[in-house]
Parts: C-alpha cells; structure tokens; sequence
C-alpha cells in the first residue's frame, strides 16, 4: 500500500542518513525517490564519503561500497529487527580501520541483538565474546571446536 | 530473545550430529576456506522455511542431504534444529509460555521437508507465523549471505524499492 | 569457427586440470562440453578440492571458487599471454594458506609476466618486488609514494 | 616486454599528474579503502582502449574526468599514458625498431578521446592493432577487476563458452 511504504521508506532513510556519517566518521548519505508516483517510484541512494564529492554511488571503491551497504543493511534493519543477525564475510573488502569501525558499530547494536560474524579477519574475530572454529580435519566432513582467542586467530589461517 | 544453539546431523558438511551453542551476544564463526562456515549460515536459512535451493548454493532442494567425500558414503537425510531462548516471551500466542522454543527440518532423499516445532509436527506456514512476528523470514534483513553485500548498492531503483517493500 | 574453439578449448582445459591440483596440492578439475555441436555447446565447470566429492561448482566455498576461477583465469591466460597481468583484490576470500599458496603460483608465473597486485593482504604485498602506496591525504586526491616493506604493510591498514 | 611507467593527469581522483614506475616483475598496491587503488586499474584499461563506460564503473565516458572533491573544482580533462619497454621487440612492425612505446589518451569534457602512439596522433584501431599482438585487449584475461572473479565460476556454460572463444 501507498502509505505503508512510504511510512517505511521515510524511517529507512532517516536511519540510513544517521548511520553512514556514523560508520563513514563524516560524509553523508541519503535515499531519494526517482519519480512523485509512490505506487511505483524506484529508490536511488546517494552517498559521499567525508570530503568527496561524488556523482554516482557506482563510482565508489570495492570498500566504500561495502560500508556504505552495511549502514542501509543495518538501517533496514532496525525496521523489522530480528533477534539474530548473520553477516558472512561482510568485511572481505574492508581494510583494518574499516574493520575496526564496522567493529565498533555491531558491539553497538549487539546490546540489543545476537549477532554471528563469519570472518577471516583477526580484528573481527576479537572482538567477539565466543568464537566457534569450524575444522574439516577429515576431508568432506565439517565438525566445531570452542577455541579460544589464540586458537581462533591461527584457525582463520589455516586451509581445510 | 535469542539463538541458544544449533543441531545439525547429514546437514551438507556437517553428516555426524553436531551441536553448536551460541552466545547471547557476539558469536565469531572461523575457520579456513570450504571447512563449512557458510553451510551453517544455510542451515539456519533452511531451517527457518528456505525454499529457494539457489539461496542454498544448490539445484535441488536435497543438495542439502550431505553427498558423501572420498572416504564416507552420502546418508539419505538431513536435520536442522535451532533452539531459541524465548524467556523475554518475545514470541507470544501459544509458545508464549515456552522459555525455549525449538524449530526442526528434516528431509530425505525420496521424499519432501517436515518441520516440528517443540517436537510437534507442523506446516512450512506454521514456523513461517512464529518467526515473523520477530522480524526473521524473508524480506527482513537479518541473514547476509557471503558475497552478496555490494550488489545492494549497485542495485537498480526499482530493486532498492522492493527490497524496502518487503519490509513493510 | 569451430576448428579454431575447438583448439583453443582443448588447450584451455588441459592447463585448468594441471593448474587447479597445483594450486590445491591435490583435487582435480576439469571442462566439459554440454552438447556435441562444436559451433553451440556451452561448456561446464567441474572442480574437486582434495578429499571432497562435489556435485556442483555452486556448492563450493567462497574460497574455493575464488581459487578454482584463478586457476581458469591463469589457464586462459596462458593461451593469449599479455606482458602484464593486474590482479584487484582477487585474495579478499582467501584464508592465509591459501592466499600464500597463490602467491607461489605468482611467483612462478612472474618468471615471464609483470604482476600488478591489488592487495589489502600481508602475505600478498610481502611477496612483491616492489610497492606502490597510494594516499589521499587530501580528501578526493589521490597521490603516490614509494614504500617500503613496513610502511606498506601499515598503508595496506589506514583509511583514506 | 613489461610496463615501466604509468603517468596519470585529471583521471578520477588522480587530478594532479602523477606518475607510476613499476618493476618488471611482481608490483604491489597497497592503500586504505577509497585512495584509488582500482583507479589506476581503470586508468590501464581506459588507455589501451575501453569504451564501455560500465567497465570503467561510470555512466558515461566523461565520469573519468577528475570530478572534483570538496576542495577542490572538477578539471576539464583527463591524460593518462603508458611507458612500454620493449627492448625484446615483442611489439615488432613499425614500432619494433623502439625500446620504448608510449601509448597516451586523452579526454575533455565537450569532446571525444584522442589516442597518441609515441605522440603522434593515432586511431583507437591503431592503438588497438598494436597491443593486440602481446595479448592485451578485450578478450584478454590480463586484467581481472574487483569482486569479479566469482562469477567466473557461476558463469552459466553458454557464457563460459564465449569467454573461451573470444580468446581464440
Ligand atoms: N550436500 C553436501 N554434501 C557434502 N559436502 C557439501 C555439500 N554441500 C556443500 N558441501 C561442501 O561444503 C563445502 C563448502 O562449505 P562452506 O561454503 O560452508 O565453506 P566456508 O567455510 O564458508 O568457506 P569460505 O571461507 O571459503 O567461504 C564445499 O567444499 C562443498 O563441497
Ligand atoms: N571522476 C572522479 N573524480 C573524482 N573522484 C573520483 C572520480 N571517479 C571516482 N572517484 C573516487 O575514487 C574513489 C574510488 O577509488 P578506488 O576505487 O580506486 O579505491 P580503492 O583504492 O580501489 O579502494 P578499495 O580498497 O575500497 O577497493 C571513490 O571515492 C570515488 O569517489
Ligand atoms: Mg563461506
Ligand atoms: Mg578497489
């Protein structure tokens, strides 16, 4: 319906404009509609990094993107909030202050909601309360250990 | 509320029974490439009512069933079955009670999927009403699947528009 | 036309299936033909890491067929060999055994080709002849400098 | 034959002229997320030919002109040129008496692209003529851009196919 989704999109939005600038440490981002027919009007969404000026979010880097995909993920989130959140391997394309800051935001939101990080990264990886190592010492077949900090670094590293 | 643990047994890498026990807060999940961490991330999607088997990585919804390796045979079914901690009774109705609430899949080779909630069998659309009311299934934006994130924003208008749709 | 795809397919396929158990110490892979009409067929993607037994290429891990395409791109590669290869971040879902077992195929590969590597990853910038660090010191400015290997490695960390 | 300088002017966020040495062997490029790092990838691909605005993460031609920063204007023009060496005369025909080839484009705003080949004005064609025997060019797997690897492998057959046959 008209309204609903308007309701929806106008506090996905706001949230997306509070998160970025929070994630980004400055910049800004917004959502905008590309025509007036809420029935059938697409969302284009805008970012920019602190001190750039862009033209196109295509014209983004592999990591701005992703950050920049995580502070809507989380601001769609916040709409419809489950008590689990999974992110698998969302930091791939960040570097390690990047990391540190989408860190820092998911202990955030982790006083309100379970969240299960897989990773390969070691920032990511401690700054978790419990890591469970998933080995294949046989080949094919997949079992857990509890590991504690140490163990769980050097299991990010090795090859099943 | 929360995920107090995960069973798996036959569940793609995971054939032997296995049981996972999370943390309220923040569970790190590691290990190398292709030991089955993203496997647990489809068990949970299925779980929960996955009927897509290409949102599982596969062609057929029995890719799941654990196909054998070098030196084990396939097995002939799968399970999944969470176990969440509902003593805040953020799931109300007739679980509101219940301070753990388990949801279970199971499916063979020959034949289709059966759920289970606390033991009890039930339909794919019964699991699908407990869980929605806490912002799990489809259209919520709890389960990011690996690789999956950029490709929200390079998305064209009208798929923003109805990602934001199924929300409401 | 069909004599000259035939070719270059057949050649393709044999340096994948050498290419893949090297980069995978162990496995096989190979190609095949979906039909028998040389001028129509597609051609399919089959890759066993060591130990597994796969269905489908779908199946397999992030890692896995990040690798399982390096070492088809490589096979490719091999048939029409440029003076220069670039590489953008091509490591990102490699765990650190694998990310170093790459880089030995580099390595080997650099005997006859510039390498151009993109890289956040330690092990993969410790392995180059020579770094480039780029900067933005001034927002939306790019500039670079010649770092050596400890001031890469720090770089590979900051943001922009 | 290898690349032996990159020189960059008003080409994305490398507006001041910049210039690239590389060694012959293996090149490392390291930096923080967004300091344009796959620009410069772009820049190779830009100069040796590229007219897809998309390849180049843009919507049209022009996106690859510095488009200003909060500091700074936009600049009417992009340059970017490459230094081969080609001391093994693996480019032969009427450049293969030079050790060095340089290969340069340029771009404003209200016009087109202008190709040079050791600074003497040249066709798209000729620049593409040129390469074309070392194995640089479209169908060429010398430049694999980022977050596009995977899909190499989910590739449906018939695109596989084609990917093989515009090696040949
Ligand atoms: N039905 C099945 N039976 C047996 N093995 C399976 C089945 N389905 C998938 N697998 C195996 O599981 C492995 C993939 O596991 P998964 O995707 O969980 O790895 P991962 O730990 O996420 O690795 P990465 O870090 O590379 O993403 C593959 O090697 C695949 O062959
Ligand atoms: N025409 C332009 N004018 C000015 N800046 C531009 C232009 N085109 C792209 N940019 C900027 O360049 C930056 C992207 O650079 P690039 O993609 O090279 O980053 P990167 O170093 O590869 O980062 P990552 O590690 O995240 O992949 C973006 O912030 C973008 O705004
Ligand atoms: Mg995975
Ligand atoms: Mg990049």
């Amino acid at each position: 319906t008209r309204e609903l989704f308007k309701q929806t999109y106008m506090k996905v939005k706001e949230a997306f404009q509070v998160l970025f600038p929070r994630i980004f440490r400055g910049g800004s981002a917004t959502l905008e509609t590309t025509s007036d027919d809420w029935l059938t009007t697409g969302i284009q969404i805008k970012a920019q990094p602190p001190g750039k000026r862009n033209t196109s979010i295509h014209l983004l880097s592999g990591g701005e993107k992703a950050l920049t995909a995580m502070a809507l993920v989380f601001a769609m989130f916040q709409q419809n909030p489950a008590p689990f959140c999974i992110l698998d391997e969302v930091d791939a394309p960040l570097d390690d202050l990047n990391v540190s800051r989408f860190c820092d935001l998911v202990q955030t939101m982790a006083n309100n909601t379970q969240f299960f990080m897989i990773s390969h990264n070691k920032l990511t990886i401690q700054m978790a309360d419990q890591m469970m190592g998933i080995t294949m010492q046989e080949p094919g077949v997949s079992r857990i250990v509890s590991v504690d900090m140490a163990q769980a670094i050097e299991m990010a590293g090795e090859t099943a | 509320m929360f995920l107090k643990s995960i069973k798996l047994a036959g569940f793609k890498s995971f054939v032997d029974p296995t049981l996972i026990t999370a943390n309220p807060r923040v569970n790190a999940i590691v290990g190398p490439n292709g030991c089955g961490k993203s496997n647990i991330v489809d068990a949970i999607r299925w779980v929960i009512g996955e009927i897509s088997a290409k949102q599982l990585r596969g062609q057929s919804m029995s890719d799941v069933i654990f196909a054998g390796s070098k030196q084990r045979k396939p097995v002939g079914k799968a399970m999944v079955e969470l176990i969440f901690d509902n003593t805040d009774a953020r799931i109300g109705g007739e679980y509101g009670a219940y301070s753990d609430i388990s949801v279970r899949r199971e499916v063979s080779r020959d034949g289709g999927s059966t759920y289970y909630v606390n033991g009890v069998q039930s339909r794919r659309r019964d699991v699908l009403d407990l869980l929605s009311g806490t912002g799990l299934g489809s259209g919520s934006y709890s389960i990011i699947g690996q690789g999956t994130v950029s490709r929200l924003v390079e998305a064209k208008p009208e798929d923003t528009r109805a990602h934001i749709e199924e929300l409401g």
